[in-house]
């Protein structure tokens, strides 16, 4: 059986928004070691991968590998229900067909129990290949977020240029064009706010700025967000 | 692109 507590719902909560775009329906692949997820969107355009390591629960205990198919849009239906500083424990039994979660209220004087049917979810382990990519970009995950949210006033389609010294961010659509250039700073106070520029060899290539929307939903998990570019290889952030 | 490619043929599987 799979029981793990989350001090703070809020975590799972911002997971959820950050995934149920990109997937519809995914298992959570538990073991001693965490709960995973690797899953593509319907047209394969986009792989989601994410862990919870055990050592953010507590407790943690998954007595052997289940995996519990999820339907996310289900699940972020029933996450808005909990408050963002709950405790939050979810539970599956042996051979379950559901997912128990609990929210608790900070002072214990409220709690909320509710169950989500499983699915069966045919899905393939996908090995993502070592790569050497010729640049690689850290930079605020906020700032991320802001231009891929502003360009898109312009295109559907967004190229990243990375050079020495610099990234570009250029939008060029029928009404007109944009472009966001973004420098390495060092001395910043925060470590979150730092934006680096890794750079074996130039590249520029164009995504789709729906999907890297969708991506920049992540941001709220996290401070900074990188960016590793190479020609005829995905793009990961 | 309008559209993206996709990317499963860079991932093997397991």
């Amino acid at each position: 059986m799979l029981e793990a507590r989350l001090p703070s719902a809020v975590t799972l909560k911002k997971i959820i928004d950050a995934v149920k775009e990109l997937v519809q329906d995914a298992n959570f692949d538990c073991n001693d070691s965490g709960i995973a997820l690797q899953a593509m969107d319907s047209s394969h355009v986009a792989l989601v991968a994410l862990l919870m390591r055990a050592e953010g629960f507590d407790p943690y205990r998954c007595d052997r590998n289940i995996a519990l198919g999820i339907n996310f849009a289900t699940l972020a239906k029933v996450m808005k229900c909990a408050g963002n500083d709950d405790n939050l424990t979810i539970k599956a039994g042996e051979d379950a067909d559901v997912l128990s979660l609990m929210f608790e209220s900070t002072n214990s004087d409220r709690i909320s129990e509710f169950d989500i049917k499983l699915m069966d979810v045919d899905a393939d382990h996908l090995g993502i290949p070592e790569t050497d990519y010729s640049a690689t970009i850290k930079m605020p995950s906020a700032e991320f977020q802001r231009i891929c949210r502003d360009l898109s006033v312009m295109s559907e389609t967004v190229t990243i240029e990375a050079v020495k010294d610099a990234v570009k961010f250029i939008a060029s659509g029928d009404t007109g064009s944009g472009s966001i250039t973004v420098k390495p700073n060092q001395a910043v106070d925060k470590k979150d706010m730092e934006v680096t520029v890794t750079l074996q060899e130039p590249v520029k290539l164009a995504f789709s700025l729906k999907y890297l929307n969708h991506f920049a939903k992540a941001s709220t998990l996290a401070g900074s967000v990188t960016l590793s570019l190479s020609d005829d290889v995905p793009l990961m952030i | 692109p309008a559209g993206q490619r996709s990317i499963a043929a860079f991932f093997t599987k397991k």
